[in-house]
């Protein structure tokens, strides 16, 4: 099974055209693995984008580099999946 | 028994699957269960009907899960059929929907892709189709649509997200839903169900050109979006495709809108902006609930604007 301990999905608000196209070329480059959840469309649409951990750094370089906002959504993707696999589990139990 | 299922849980394929027959065995009226093909690992692709009689009726066409790691589609795609089911009889506009139409309703439309998300990768979109000369597997199963196919906004790169497959049609998993469609000849509707983002769109994807129903559809999709709001406050966007998110080719709704199916539309269901395809289980009813008025809204107007 795939893990992802360590990869966090960043919320990034672009602000301009520009910035936008920023984002648009790191997603066309394929660049760092990103996993777009939410591409970069408009500035009125967030970008959300699953970072590996690996790329985290580098990542948040850029942004910064172009002054280009983002919060951290999600702190630690595997987290969450290990509560979602715990809540079936657990509703599995209870069902059966 | 489908009143101790738990509408409030994400359940892996064959708890649904099962459910379904409970579903179709506690009201065996209304609900009946159709396989219209296999998937390419060979899964059953079942379709719930929902049908007070008659042959061949104006029908409403609903597929949830299309993207597999879209979890609260699937999801909400249970509820819905459930609250379909009860609802029929006591429910007053939604009964007159099914006195002269049918539904059916494909809950999981890439089944592969659901299990696989189950058992190996979260994070699964595509089909789980091989794709010769490459070592990444899958299509992205809304870019294989017989509408603009192989325009911007899908890729040829079969390692992509959003890689649109040898041919249009070319997953079988399309192929059986396109058999089914034209086969019966008289939907009226075609509503697909994705999330997240809060959308809710209309053709076309593969050009920013308007359709030319594009005032009608969105005006029922402002009516709709607002009696979703209305529960719980979640906001939506309402646009076509290409003007809401970006240019997409190869999409079911265009497909389905270009085939002559007027009322098409898709829905990204919430996320509000925490948890993304990882939205808790604790947030499924709330959002099929508030789904629920939209799709009513749509499916009555439908019923009442027959073309």
């Amino acid at each position: 099974e795939r893990l992802f301990t360590g990869d966090q999905v960043i919320r990034v608000d672009a602000q301009s055209e520009e910035q936008l196209k920023l984002l648009q070329i790191l997603e066309s480059e394929e660049k760092w693995n990103l996993d777009f959840w939410r591409h970069p469309v408009s500035t009125e649409l967030p970008v959300d984008v699953r970072v590996p951990r690996s790329h985290l750094g580098a990542l948040k370089e850029y942004l910064n580099a172009h002054s280009i906002p983002f919060t951290v959504m999600i702190d630690d993707v595997q987290e969450l999946l290990d509560q979602e696999k715990a809540e079936m589990r657990e509703n599995h139990i209870r069902q059966h | 028994n489908t009143r101790d299922f738990n509408f409030g849980a994400y359940h892996p394929l064959e708890t649904i699957y099962s459910w379904m027959d409970t579903l179709v065995d506690q009201h065996p009226n209304l609900v009946t269960k159709l396989e219209i093909g296999q998937s390419y690992e060979n899964r059953p692709m079942y379709v719930l009907k929902f049908s007070t009689g008659g042959t061949n009726r104006p029908a409403i066409w609903m597929d949830l899960g299309i993207h597999s790691r879209e979890w609260v589609s699937q999801a909400t795609g249970v509820w819905t059929a459930n609250k379909i089911a009860t609802d029929y009889d006591t429910d007053a506009s939604l009964t007159a929907v099914l006195k002269t139409m049918d539904i059916y309703m494909l809950i999981v439309a890439n089944p592969d892709g659901y299990v696989f998300s189950h058992t190996n990768d979260r994070m699964w979109r595509k089909t789980r189709s091989p794709n010769s000369g490459s070592v990444c597997v899958g299509v992205d199963p809304n870019r294989n649509w017989d509408a603009g196919f192989g325009g911007p906004g899908a890729s040829t790169n079969p390692c992509s997200e959003t890689y649109q497959g040898s041919s249009a049609h070319s997953e079988i998993e399309v192929k059986n839903i396109v058999n089914l469609i034209q086969s019966h000849g008289n939907f009226k509707s075609f509503i697909s169900v994705h999330a997240y983002s809060q959308l809710l769109m209309y053709p076309y994807g593969y050009t920013c050109r308007s359709a030319a129903d594009q005032a009608e559809l969105d005006s029922v999709g402002r009516a709709a979006v607002q009696k979703l709001t209305s529960l719980y406050g979640t906001t939506y966007k309402v646009g076509s495709i290409c003007t809401i998110i970006y240019q997409a080719s190869g999409g079911s709704i265009d497909w389905s809108y270009d085939v002559g199916i007027k009322y098409s539309f898709a829905f990204e269901l919430r996320d509000t902006g925490r948890y993304g395809f990882i939205l808790p289980a604790d947030q499924i009813i709330p959002t099929a609930s508030e789904t629920w008025l939209a799709l009513k809204h749509i499916m009555e107007y439908v019923h009442d604007h027959p073309y």
